[in-house]
């Protein structure tokens, strides 16, 4: 899948399996991976485990769990809420579109999760406190996908991209086709546009473009600093130059 | 580039500090943290702006270059010190933006006191 960092690194990432994305004192988010297309190393997400740790008087521990085709409102325990001692509503599943889209609002830890399922695959967005997101990096020493990007043998790089541009899978749309598909819900040509454009050529899947759309419509709503939402990348290639 | 990590932890070594040499201390450390991430912050405005700051700090503070710095807290303690704090005005599980004033992203400067720095990640597509 497309990875936007804690350090706004955008990768287009293999990592097929189980990974963390953020492991830190308060909250454990993992996700899964499955190969999309045959002949292709791209993969989707098609689970997402979050834990929400145990803290003090505010809450319990709680499990939230999406699996593709199933996105609850509620964690697994069947609770809306931090439970018990939950009694000021610090950790709430909101549903906002039975089934396809829920947000997690952490008030005790200053954090906001969403997760949608898209076709047939799910997104996963986070905003946290910068102190938050950092904490757990150096002293546990374990990867997080969100912290550190993926690992470097893990990526997909901008060649096969281009060699995808050039010689489309027979499934696929005309590349200007997945572009004018794309344009109509991204149009501005940053990562986010082009991602969209490579999932389209991947896997002729109109649904990715939905996907790449959400996924902006939650960096709108969550990240930080509205000046810096669009994410680009220096190009001489000019059939990406935009 | 993890230069916000250099300034929350400089934020609370700052506020924590009760004599001019804890102070100091505290400048050292953010010194000492800042070099650290020379390499890969050169590109990055909020690291140059931190470097300019410390040298300023130190000069206004007297701080010699030499001297004692100030521990560097684990990140359960970062957390304990930020997250959950009793806030009077919000009650005692609302995430507290006390301790973290003076930390914005990007290096910019926050217009309102308080204002707490986050992130952002993001998983879509193939």
């Amino acid at each position: 899948p497309h990875l936007r960092t804690f350090h706004d690194d955008f990768q287009t990432c293999k990592v097929e399996g189980a990974w963390p994305l953020v492991d830190n004192g308060r909250l454990f988010v993992q996700v899964t991976n499955i190969p999309v297309v045959p002949l292709s190393s791209a993969t989707a997400s098609n689970k997402l485990t979050i834990i929400f740790k145990s803290f003090g008087e505010c809450t319990e521990q709680k499990m939230y769990q999406a699996e593709s085709g199933s996105l609850p409102p509620a964690f697994v325990d069947g609770s809306k809420n931090g439970g018990p001692r939950d009694s000021t509503g610090s950790l709430r599943v909101l549903e906002l579109v039975p089934g396809h889209h829920i947000e997690i609002r952490a008030r005790h830890i200053g954090t906001t999760v969403v997760v949608r399922q898209v076709g047939r695959y799910l997104t996963f967005a986070v905003r946290v406190p910068s102190v938050l997101a950092e904490a757990g990096s150096s002293e546990a020493g374990g990867l997080q996908l969100c912290l550190s990007g993926c690992p470097a043998l893990e990526r997909i790089h901008k060649e096969e991209y281009h060699a995808l541009l050039a010689r489309p899978p027979a499934r696929a749309p005309a590349p200007a086709t997945a572009r004018a598909r794309c344009k109509e819900r991204l149009p501005v040509e940053d990562l986010y546009f082009h991602s969209c454009v490579f999932d389209l050529l991947t896997t002729g899947d109109l649904n990715f473009t939905q996907a790449a759309y959400a996924a902006f419509e939650d960096v709108r709503a969550l990240y930080p600093d509205k000046r810096h939402l669009n994410v680009y990348r220096s190009t001489t290639d000019p059939t990406l130059r935009g | 580039c993890r230069i916000l990590k250099c300034n929350s932890v400089f934020d609370m070594t700052w506020s924590a500090a009760q004599t001019p040499a804890g102070l100091c201390a505290a400048l050292r450390s953010y010194s000492r943290c800042t070099k650290a991430m020379a390499k890969m912050c050169r590109g990055d405005l909020a690291y140059h702006a931190a470097r300019r700051g410390i040298d300023d700090l130190m000069a206004q503070h007297n701080c010699s270059k030499d001297g004692p710095s100030a521990p560097s807290p684990t990140s359960d303690e970062r957390i304990e010190e930020h997250m959950g704090r009793e806030d009077p005005a919000r009650g005692r599980c609302s995430f507290s933006p006390a301790g973290l004033e003076g930390v914005y992203n990007d290096g910019e400067v926050g217009p309102e006191k308080g204002r707490v720095a986050f992130s952002y990640c993001g998983l879509f597509g193939d």
